[in-house]
């Protein structure tokens, strides 16, 4: 639902059906502890309330603020549009902390209600998002501008690396907060500097396939969005891409290509800034084992969000396992490099 | 004032739905719109 704000046309992206990424975060005093999506698509952080009367929240470790030394009352209301519901709270104020650092007096929103099943099946309590000030709901400071406020980071910098692969052992991705981890990316970093300051957005050159620019020939905008598992683009570009790719819609909406056809299927590049990110089919096509059968899905999907008059392209997870992300606050700046 | 937050990775609501078989149902019962239109009653005015 586009909604206006600060003289603008704005659509959040709440869709969290495919969100696999989460890390844990604490409020309060003593700490009360929440899984999160930590997400570049949108800015506020929640998580559910105590008092949430939903299904969904049963599930779900909630917030109690009565146990909370530090907690203090807001009182307004908050309401935010997700893929496939809505969801309603009140304000707060009270300690967060993520990793070692504490960010007092962090603002957040507290669900009362829940109304989607889709939380009942989530693994994830809320949210925190990474976007800029102006795509939040929640009046008040996002979490990073509050830590770069507070001085609590050294570099207004942070970083996210996603693996496809994860163990019991090692984590399936990180986010560090206030610099780079040099250790998981190779090569240069290449600067593109964020055209919007909304969601991380940035300037697209073209979308090849097998080397041809067939889509957004004359440039177009794209955003970097951890909260989005798949690479989405404008309805009429990905229903070509997935017929060139040789993928047919399944009844679920989604589309399936042959796994045996894999490694015959074209690279599709992304051209950001004169630089291009290809991926290979091993890397946009994602394999799930559905009883003995395995599916390959297509990890592009149709989305339809206008920015600026120009319809976007998310650069979700897909994109962002094969590449380091590095988001620069004080550049206004996205960086990338191969993970 | 450098800290990693390490994260998990799970399986998404799509798939753990698609593997109970739950999927298509749930679709065909959660769209926005239907949604919107069954709780519309309880959001506030506005």
């Amino acid at each position: 639902t586009p909604s206006l704000r600060l003289g603008r046309i704005s659509e959040r992206i709440y869709n969290f059906m495919d969100a696999q990424f989460y890390g844990e975060i604490s409020l309060g005093t003593p700490e009360q502890n929440f899984s999160v999506i930590f997400d570049t698509g949108s800015a506020d952080l929640w998580v559910p309330s105590s008092y949430c009367v939903s299904e969904a929240c049963a599930n779900h470790r909630c917030f109690k603020a009565f146990k909370s030394t530090s907690f203090i009352h807001d009182g307004r209301r908050f309401g935010i549009h997700y893929g496939s519901g809505h969801l309603l709270g009140t304000m707060a104020r009270d300690t967060l902390k993520i990793g070692g650092l504490t960010i007092p007096n962090q603002e957040f929103g507290e669900s009362v209600y829940e109304p989607s099943e889709a939380f009942l099946s989530a693994k994830f309590d809320g949210v925190l998002g990474l976007a800029y000030q102006s795509l939040a709901e929640i009046l008040g400071s996002p979490v990073f501008d509050n830590m770069i406020e507070q001085k609590i980071v050294d570099q207004p910098v942070f970083s996210f690396y996603l693996s496809r692969k994860s163990s019991h052992t090692r984590p399936a991705g990180e986010l560090l907060l206030g610099g780079t981890n040099e250790a998981l990316y190779i090569g240069p970093i290449k600067w593109h500097p964020v055209t919007a300051k909304g969601y991380w957005q940035i300037r697209m050159d073209s979308v090849a396939v097998q080397g041809v620019s067939l889509f957004c020939p004359v440039g177009c905008e794209a955003i970097v969005d951890t909260g989005t598992s798949l690479i989405a683009g404008p309805t009429s570009d990905i229903v070509r891409l997935q017929q060139l790719i040789g993928a047919t819609p399944s009844h679920f909406g989604e589309f399936v290509v042959d796994c045996a056809r894999l490694s015959s299927l074209p690279q599709v590049t992304f051209v950001l800034n004169g630089t291009e990110y290809t991926l290979t089919s091993e890397q946009y096509i994602r394999k799930e084992r559905l009883g003995k059968n395995e599916i390959c899905f297509s990890g592009f999907q149709a989305v339809d969000i206008i920015s600026s008059k120009e319809p976007l392209w998310i650069l979700g997870d897909v994109f962002l396992t094969e590449y380091y992300s590095i988001f620069d606050k004080e550049h206004d700046q996205v960086g990338l490099a191969r993970a | 004032a450098l800290v990693s937050v390490p994260l998990r990775r799970t399986r998404s609501i799509r798939t753990r739905l698609r593997a109970d078989g739950l999927l298509n149902e749930f679709l065909k019962d959660h769209t926005p719109d239907m949604i919107s239109r069954r709780y519309a009653q309880c959001f506030p005015s506005g």
